[in-house]
């Protein structure tokens, strides 16, 4: 299995 | 201009060795509040957000906003250099020249180092992090850090086999933590049952569980969280299947240091 989400998806840039 | 100075360089130390190992670069970002640093590793699955306040310092001035983004390997190579009970200072000047520069002075004998720090780019960071509200975790774990880190060593040591990519399966359920992880020729679980407080009130494992919930995590970038052991005798893990993990260490009154993770989805 492998992860497919990224931190991006969840938070927002400045 | 931007002038701080920490009479123990320890604390400045043990958060370097907390986020070296896995975050290359960082963004430290100074104001009135404090400072506020961000890194994510290079497959953006985990996130560290470090805010210290800044009464942590001895001394604080910092008159207009500035941010940087300053590689972690190189300063965690100066700060070996440094003792225990070294003054730092950290000081950028006001003509933006792009560099910020670090002493360490030691109270003995006066030796004082200089290092100067080029600015690198931060590709991602910073973020704008939300405060989830608490009804968001399936579950949250409290327990000592030190536990949490002999955990993540037990873990290591059994599930090592050679694959970096070791999984660590963390699954909550009533009063019950379990860690679950597969070695080469069989498992192991470690399981943390909540603990009476009255016994060890200073070390308490606390679960609190609104649903089950079992979540897997690469056991690497754990292992590398579990370094936040220097910095607080507690750490809380917040777990939702919606969102990314939490591992939050107190920093005494002064500030947290907070390592977000997204749990390993099966294909």
């Amino acid at each position: 299995g492998k992860t497919q989400l990224r931190m991006e998806a969840f938070y927002s840039f400045n | 201009i931007l002038e701080l100075r920490l009479v123990q360089a320890t604390l400045f130390k043990n958060v370097l060795e907390a986020i070296s190992d896995l975050f290359s670069k960082a963004n430290f970002d100074f104001s009135g509040t404090g400072l506020e640093l961000q890194a994510m590793d290079t497959s953006h699955v985990a996130l560290v957000a470090l805010l210290l306040r800044a009464e942590a310092f001895n001394h604080y001035l910092c008159d207009r906003d500035l941010s940087m983004g300053l590689n972690l390997a190189d300063m965690a190579k100066a700060f070996r250099c440094a003792n225990n009970d070294d003054i730092i200072t950290i000081k950028a000047e006001e003509d933006w020249s792009d560099t910020v520069t670090f002493t360490f002075e030691s109270p003995e004998d006066g030796e004082i180092s200089i290092f100067d720090f080029d600015f690198v780019g931060t590709n991602g960071v910073p973020l704008e992090i939300p405060e989830f509200p608490e009804s968001e975790y399936q579950a949250k774990v409290r327990m000592p850090s030190a536990k949490f880190m002999r955990i993540c060593k037990k873990l290591s040591s059994f599930g090592d086999s050679g694959d970096r990519d070791t999984v660590v399966i963390i699954s909550v359920d009533k009063e019950c933590v379990n860690f679950f992880t597969r070695g080469k020729t069989g498992t192991s679980t470690i399981v943390c049952r909540q603990t009476q407080t009255v016994d060890k009130p200073k070390e308490p494992t606390l679960i609190e569980m609104k649903e089950q919930v079992s979540l897997a995590f690469d056991l690497r970038y754990m292992n590398s969280f579990s370094k936040g052991s220097t910095l607080s005798d507690q750490v809380t893990i917040s777990l939702s299947s919606n969102l990314p993990a939490v591992f939050e260490y107190k920093i005494a009154e002064t500030g947290y240091i907070r390592y977000y993770m997204l749990p390993r989805i099966e294909e």
